[in-house]
């Protein structure tokens, strides 16, 4: 014991910060981001009569490391990124993407002239994740 | 499209389900695989927007008829009362449509006649066609919507008289009579500056509806009296209302994938509360954090 104790160099001591600094969070990290439009931007106004406004919202941003709880992502997000990182960089990083969605109302015109009211589902992004 | 276990999705015209011949002139790269099921049918105009790259949205957009005045209003009313201004739907107990459809007689149906031995009645001969009501439409209630504007004084209550019939054809037989199916129904009600009157048709449109019939052919004939029939038995004369020919309005539940489903999203909240998942992989979190045990423990205790 001695003697490996006497051939090992003196490690200095070991720097925690450094250590978590592979962990933390990314400046940019994925979140959800606020996008409107207005259908007559799109001249969709002629036939799509409400809303007038209508916020798709989106994520972008990176995924951290490590995603664990925070973004509810499933164990293979991390197992994707240790392979991204350590055997293959050709398969893609985890990207950053919507978990969850709100419906939107829609009062539209039809080509043959009657009004139909819709209830879409999936319409509007709510929260993000990494997968 | 994963499916929700809500069937096959059929082509759902309006936002989302563009008629087949939009498919055709889709960018080959977007059109559904040969012998797609017709769940693909339903390519959205979004998406022709994307394959028009070059050209200007709205451009490529086929002319549509416009709605009538009357009818925009009513449904700009009914869309304020069941979304909020951002378009998110109210979650309203009695709201379980989550489509409404509104027709316009045919205008070449549309004629009165005046039968001036009964006084005044109208009487209209209709037309609705029916063709953008998709198989996976389920219906809810059916409504006959009149307008009319009168001048009458407020307080004034009315009492009508309604006659529908519906005229169908009936292909069994050589001579092809048309048969009709009739109802007479009487309503009373105050017009407190009421633009509209809903008289509900559901049980009597229902089997028509119900086998996909895309043109439904009825005449109705309408009296209207001012007066309460309560109150004095004698009616006064007949008022002269100038009635607009009535508009049918089919409140649905779209079965669809693309439509919402208030059940199916109670449901689903209900299995997957928003809270995120505890995540017990190794690398979770770096700090080790001390409550793994006992929240493995709690895990375990819950899956028990």
């Amino acid at each position: 014991r001695d003697e490996s104790l006497r051939e090992a160099p003196a490690t200095p001591p070991y720097n925690l910060s450094e250590y978590f600094k592979q962990f933390l969070f990314p400046q940019n990290e994925c979140e959800l981001h606020n996008f409107r439009l207005s259908f007559s931007q799109l001249k969709w106004d002629k036939w799509i009569i409400a809303p007038h406004r209508y916020s798709p919202q989106y994520c972008k941003g990176d995924c951290p490391r490590v995603v664990g709880h925070r973004y509810g992502s499933p164990v293979h997000t991390m197992v994707q990124n240790i392979i991204y990182e350590k055997l293959d960089s050709s398969v893609p990083k985890p990207s950053c993407v919507p978990a969850e969605y709100s419906p939107l109302s829609v009062l539209t015109i039809e080509p043959d002239g009657s009004i139909v009211y819709k209830e879409y589902e999936d319409m509007i992004a709510t929260k993000c994740t990494c997968r | 499209p994963h499916s929700r276990g809500r069937g096959v999705s059929d082509r759902t015209p309006g936002l989302l389900g563009a008629p087949e011949d939009a498919v055709s002139g889709l960018n080959p790269l977007l059109r559904p695989p040969k012998g797609v099921r017709r769940g693909y049918a339903l390519l959205p105009p979004l998406l022709k927007v994307l394959s028009d790259r070059g050209r200007q949205t709205g451009e490529s957009e086929a002319p549509r008829l416009q709605p009538d005045s009357r009818a925009l209003r009513y449904m700009k009313r009914l869309y304020k009362m069941s979304a909020t201004k951002e378009g998110i739907p109210k979650a309203h107990k009695s709201h379980l449509y989550n489509t409404v459809r509104l027709f316009t007689p045919c205008s070449e149906c549309k004629h009165r006649h005046r039968d001036l031995t009964k006084g005044d009645v109208h009487s209209v001969d209709l037309l609705f066609n029916l063709d953008r009501v998709t198989a996976l439409e389920h219906l809810l209630k059916s409504v006959l919507l009149y307008s009319f504007d009168t001048s009458l004084p407020i307080s004034s209550s009315l009492t009508c008289m309604c006659h529908l019939s519906v005229k169908e054809r009936d292909f069994s037989s050589q001579v092809c009579p048309s048969l009709s199916h009739s109802i007479a129904f009487s309503l009373h009600f105050e017009v407190r500056k009421r633009k509209w009157v809903e008289i509900d048709v559901t049980s009597f449109l229902r089997p028509l509806i119900a086998t996909n019939r895309r043109n439904i052919h009825m005449a109705v004939n309408f009296t209207c009296l001012m007066g309460d029939p309560q109150q004095n038995t004698k009616l006064e004369n007949p008022i002269n209302m100038a009635l607009v020919p009535p508009s049918l309005l089919l409140y649905l539940n779209d079965t669809s994938e693309q439509a919402y489903h208030r059940w199916h999203s109670l449901r689903h909240r209900r299995k997957n509360p928003v809270r995120p998942r505890q995540r017990s992989s190794p690398l979770a979190d770096p700090t080790g954090d001390r409550g793994e045990e006992n929240s493995q423990g709690k895990r375990a205790s819950r899956r028990r």
